[in-house]
């Protein structure tokens, strides 16, 4: 199992990270890192007490597996000095490199273009283009621009209050507010 | 392999029941806050066998059964099915899930990973499951031939929840334990915590876990 | 200082759940409740532990505040079970009704608005109106129709990579992919 | 009193000097993703006194200093401004501003009670704050007659970190302390953590934080 672990660390690795991988379709450049973890070991004091200390050593069975990026024209960050936009777009790099290494017959993405500004989810919603040969994709969102780029809408709403039924829906019927018009139920 | 339907009945807002099919390659789901799409999410989950009600946003299991509202009286029961296409597979792509089929042990393993959360909001009452020496409802047989080792060009799974707490799984009408769920999904990367559902606000959890955690899900693809 | 703390908890409770309370007016209805959660009490079980256990009793110095929000034609729920837009709305009407006990001279929002509808985002852009007589509001989106209720517009962008730089943008100039054109250095 | 100003320069990825004046009732601050607009959320929160490097996004404090670009070097300082308008009070006005002002001791207690968290990412290096005997630059005789107890028509709040850790604060470009600025925004609502700064995605934080948690934001408010 340890070979199978490196072959699938190596694919999803060259997926995210290589020279065309997901995180330089997704920035339009820049670079990021996926590698091992160095492993945590007990180290005693002089004084007797031990302490936990990140060694340079790697272990493909036991490391954790750290993640780096760096958006085009910056200096490398950790992923917590990312912006929130920044962050999701590079969330979903890594969600569809290990997608690509082992697909499922379906994906649910749930407002996943919530922090996005409209050029990041035009990115967002080509990306999803290059995955529907393995794949169905299910995407919720209050995006118009998501919404035009799926094949077919489905509206939930309650016209009851407090209950849920299915419409179906063409995008030009989504009216301003996000409310659903002229819809029929099948 | 594909999924087809999706069919909720007495599931959360859910009342009547509610089929969506998915036929095409992206389908959206558009509508006002608080109209129940999330709810969708939820069900998919759940069917796959969820067994933390803290996940499905509740406090107990019985969260899930459709509540009441304004107009109309609490359900007794909720049922969600999913709906899949799976015909014989031909050429290349029966080898390769002949080879991963018999991944063996392996393979067993990494599904059996998750411990049972006894505390986590289980189900109570009785979990009527069939006996364990009931035979499985898989078909050994179709492991390679089909995406699902089952012998059916259609498979549907359904969970069952009554107000009584009694809890049940079919797999195409026959009725199954919750381990059946997990090995007809090994290793199709479905489940209800895969990476291939990312729920609303969780976009970027797996980049804030730890380098540990991140490890599972890899592990999770190997 | 007890009557202090009282008297501000009924006047945001007012200000949040009255009947013309701000949980009324972004919700176009339904109910909801603020009130002083039970103190936990440590508890003696008969073999000898103890156990927490919440207890009935309340006292305005010592106890929590709980949250219940009733949409309107549902039934109450937890704050667990509302769902993502009904939530920032719950959070928006507790907020402002604090910030009305006690108002500040002006209150930053960044990206509040990422998972509203059309329409809820209408309600909270006109809610932020009635609260320009006590504060000035900073308000970060990438949604169209907030920034068309903004009085002034700032544009951010990183012309030179890795720099940003504040341009003065109106309305009209914020192009479809959220770039920012036409915009004056000042 | 008026937020009339924000300047930053250093600080994040504002390298060159940046001015933000707030003459409306409601500004909109636009821009594609990763320039900048949360940057500035965290300058205002930096310069009402934020101590915890985390909560600006970054590991330690130095993080707020211009870490340099493709083309260009990393700078030496960070440093942001904040101008308050703070004219005489009138009538009405002046006289709840008296009242809430001889809160005395009871308003102190409030105003002290988040402990400083050391290990929370504090800045390293000489704090050369202002000796504990010096003049603290508040005007005593000013609580009351303007909102924020100094005398003059502007008020300017300045946070200032040197490459070496060198950490200081101005008020009207005299040098003061971290109590000074906690002590001058006491009973106005504005502070680092204070309710009237939404963060990026913790709109509900409130909501979701425990009944413990909420009663101090309502203390804070009261
Ligand atoms: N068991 C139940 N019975 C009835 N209604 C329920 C039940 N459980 C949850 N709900 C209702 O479902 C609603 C939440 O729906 P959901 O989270 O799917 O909304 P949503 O369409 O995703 O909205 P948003 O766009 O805000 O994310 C809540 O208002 C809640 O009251
Ligand atoms: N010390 C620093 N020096 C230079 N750049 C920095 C520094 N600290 C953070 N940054 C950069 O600032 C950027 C983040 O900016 P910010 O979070 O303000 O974006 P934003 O405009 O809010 O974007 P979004 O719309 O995605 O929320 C990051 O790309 C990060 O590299
Ligand atoms: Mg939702
Ligand atoms: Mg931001």
């Amino acid at each position: 199992s340890r070979t199978l672990f490196e072959d699938t660390f190596t694919r999803i690795q060259e997926e995210f990270a290589g020279p065309n991988g997901m995180f330089r379709k997704l920035f339009g450049g820049g670079r990021a890192e996926l590698r091992l973890a160095g492993l945590v070991k007990e180290v005693q004091r002089p004084d007797g007490t031990t302490e936990k200390v990140e060694t340079e050593e790697t272990d493909v069975l036991e490391s954790g597996i750290e993640v780096l990026a760096k958006p085009p024209g910056k200096e490398p960050r950790a992923i917590s000095q990312l912006s929130g936009g920044e962050k999701t777009m590079t969330a979903v790099a890594l969600l569809l490199s290990i997608f690509r290494s082992r697909p499922s017959c379906f994906c649910v993405l749930d407002e996943v273009d919530a922090a996005l500004d409209e050029a990041n989810v035009e990115r967002y919603t080509r990306v999803i283009r290059q995955f529907t040969d393995l794949s169905h994709f299910i995407v919720i969102t209050h995006n118009k621009r998501t919404m035009s780029a799926a094949d077919r809408l489905y509206g939930v709403t309650m016209q009851e209050r407090g209950v849920s039924t299915r419409v179906s829906v063409k995008f030009e019927h989504v009216g301003e507010g996000g409310a659903i018009r002229g819809s029929t139920h099948e | 392999m594909r999924l087809s339907k999706l069919t909720l009945c007495g599931f959360k807002s859910f009342a009547d029941e509610t089929v969506f099919t998915f036929d095409d390659a992206v389908t959206g789901i558009v509508g006002p806050n608080g109209c129940g799409k999330s709810n969708v999410v939820d069900a998919i989950k759940w069917v796959l066998g969820e067994r933390s009600s803290k996940s499905l946003r509740g406090k107990e299991m019985s969260d899930v059964i459709f509540a009441g509202s304004a107009g109309r009286a609490p359900a007794g029961f909720a049922s969600v099915t999913l709906t899949f296409e799976n015909p014989e597979l031909k050429g290349e792509a029966a080898h390769r899930r002949a080879m991963s089929a018999h991944g063996g042990p392996d393979r067993a393993r990494v599904g059996e990973s998750a411990p049972v959360a006894e505390g986590s909001g289980q189900e109570r009452g009785t979990q009527a499951e069939p006996g364990d020496d009931d035979a499985s409802p898989l078909d050994a047989d179709a492991r390679g031939r089909r995406a699902l080792p089952i012998e059916a060009d259609t498979v549907e799974v359904e969970r069952r929840l009554f107000r009584d707490g009694t809890s049940q799984y079919l797999i195409n009408q026959r009725r199954a334990r919750l381990r059946d769920i997990r090995d007809l999904f090994l290793d199709t990367g479905i489940g209800a915590d895969a990476y291939s559902i990312i729920e609303q606000g969780k976009v970027d959890a797996m980049l804030l876990a730890s380098a540990q955690e991140r490890r599972t899900i890899f592990e999770e693809a190997a």
